[in-house]
């Protein structure tokens, strides 16, 4: 058990530096409070944002410590694999700038794999392959409208509210 | 394999019966608050069964039937595209596979559910066989619902650590 | 301290209809678990968005619950005034629609108090009097550029993340 | 009264003196992640004494001082407009008042804190009293701070009651 998790610490560990530095040119590290007995402590994230100095996850500010959460859920993704994930609103304490590299980083693992994502971020909607509209219609229930962003279609009921 | 269609019929605030295409690569949903984005991701989660009826944002899987329909009844399906070899011609075919899982209010409120795989009624333990061979989602791992991103930041450092067990 | 807090109950409750009527056009009621005894039960939130039907917190969706939860803190805080009010990223839940129904409450109020709020969408940004900057120079550390709304001078640093 | 300015020296991550002007009305604040936004709405709290270290995002008080900066001490002041009857004229004029906190870093590492009212030094609850007095917050009920509408969202009845408790 202790192996297994282990080496499953060593590959998420390896993984995490990797999928931090993808998302904002910084430096993360996974360190475990005890390496002799894993499962007697916990796990610390350290990470060094871009141009700063490096710190734990308490000092980061909303969107820095919504970016290193990513990261780790990437680096889980990748150590263990499936056919599809979906995202449902992850990228709402980003700026428009983080949210661009979100889509960016998504939209290359979607080349192997089906990503489904909730957004209300414009940025978001416009990189992805295609977006389906959700309304509500009183006494109709929920209706989704089919609409494929690659053609620069205009998405009426996008546009109004993802604002 | 990948997915290719979801079809909901009178689950949560969906009545009507309703064909989702999912094509490949990425895609967004987008939509007003309380259009009925997230009640997408319980319904995959429902037919994948990867989630409790709490993690579906419900307190009895029968809260899952619509309210705005007027039966007892609701189902999810799921229709996978995948290649096969075909046994006697050995050429590579695609065929389409569904699995489905539906669920009926009983006259004394329990609920009843049955799981079909291409028509054919399966048990849960059959049905999550085949995803995990054909690489698809058995477990909630694969998917982070609304508000986990800030779960996940404000774990202390035990619980954080516990989220790699499940990996080991 | 009954009769104190029954008294503060009753001018919340109040408050509490007619501001989750101002940001939705719904019905909203503060229900009190044990009217007898407050203090030996809780306090239930029952709403009803226009056009549903009455619903309890746990079953709404993200943004709903967000609306609902600031019609609360609207409520609170007429029945305890203050002149300055201050929000960090209340906003983040919701769509372009209800972002700008919020902006628009907070703009009305703002006539009489200050109101200091941090928000990401851009609709927030056009609705208030005047907007500060800020960046994160390396090196030098955080700097404020102060901007003025109201005469539309193009917010070229908050244009570019506010997407 | 109303609030004018705010000066930050040498706090989080403001190492440089910087006079941040309030405007009456509706301000919005706005910048990309990590510029030090959420760091300006830490200073109000500390300066106003309404939040406790580890509130304003700080293992210790000693950590407000900024890693960018070299000195051991950091301060931040409010100045607010106020109208008020001139004793001897009686005409009703504007004047300022300014509110400061400042901290220092011993050489034991623990903090030393001095509150001052126009250049004299004053106590903590004298501090309370004058804000009050003009109507300012003086505990953190005022402030919204990120994330609390999702843990008020999520609370259970008892703990909802709870917030309404600190009104009566
Ligand atoms: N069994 C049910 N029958 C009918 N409607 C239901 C049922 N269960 C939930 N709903 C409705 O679904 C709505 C919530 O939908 P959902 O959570 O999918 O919204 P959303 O599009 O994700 O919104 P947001 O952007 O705010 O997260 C609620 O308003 C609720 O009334
Ligand atoms: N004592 C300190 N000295 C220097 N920098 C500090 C200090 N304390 C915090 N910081 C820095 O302040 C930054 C966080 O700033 P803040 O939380 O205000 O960001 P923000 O603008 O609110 O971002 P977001 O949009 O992501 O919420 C961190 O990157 C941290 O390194
Ligand atoms: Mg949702
Ligand atoms: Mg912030």
């Amino acid at each position: 058990k202790k192996t297994a998790f282990l080496e499953a610490f060593v590959r998420v560990r390896d993984a995490f530096s990797k999928t931090y530095y993808e998302l904002g040119r910084g430096e993360g590290r996974l360190i475990l409070e005890d390496p002799k007995d894993p499962f007697a402590g916990g796990l610390q994230i350290k990470v060094r944002p871009r141009g700063k100095k490096l710190s734990r996850m308490e000092v980061m500010s909303g969107g820095e410590k919504a970016l290193t959460a990513l990261a780790l859920i990437f680096a889980l993704q990748e150590v263990n694999p499936a056919a599809l994930f979906v995202f449902d609103e992850v990228d709402k304490d980003l700026d428009g700038v983080n949210t661009k590299i979100l889509a960016e980083a998504i939209r290359r693992r979607a080349e192997e794999r089906q990503y489904i994502v909730i957004s209300h971020h414009r940025t978001m909607l416009e990189l992805s392959n295609q977006t389906l509209g959700v309304t509500m219609r009183k006494d109709f229930g929920s209706v989704v409208t089919g609409v494929t962003v690659d053609q620069s279609v205009e998405l009426t009921t996008e546009r109004a509210h993802a604002a | 394999v990948r997915a290719d269609a979801l079809v909901l019929d009178n689950f949560k605030s969906f009545p009507r019966k309703s064909r989702i295409p999912i094509r490949e690569g990425f895609t967004t949903i987008s939509g007003p608050n309380g259009s009925g984005k997230s009640n997408l991701i319980d319904a995959l989660q429902f037919v994948l069964a990867t989630s409790s009826s709490k993690g579906m944002r419900a307190d009895r899987l029968t809260d899952l039937i619509s309210e705005l329909g007027n039966k007892p009844t609701a189902s999810v399906a799921l229709e996978f595209v995948g290649t096969f070899t075909d046994p006697e011609t050995k050429l590579p075919i695609e065929r389409v596979i569904q699995c489905k899982r539906s669920i009926r209010r009983r006259k004394d409120k329990s609920a009843q559910v049955k799981y079909h795989l291409n028509g054919n009624q399966i048990r849960l333990c059959d049905l999550h066989d085949v995803l995990r061979h054909m690489g698809l989602p058995t477990s909630g791992q694969n998917f982070v619902l609304q508000n986990d991103v800030i779960r996940l930041t404000s774990m202390g450092p035990v619980p954080r650590r516990q989220v790699l067990d499940e990996l080991a």
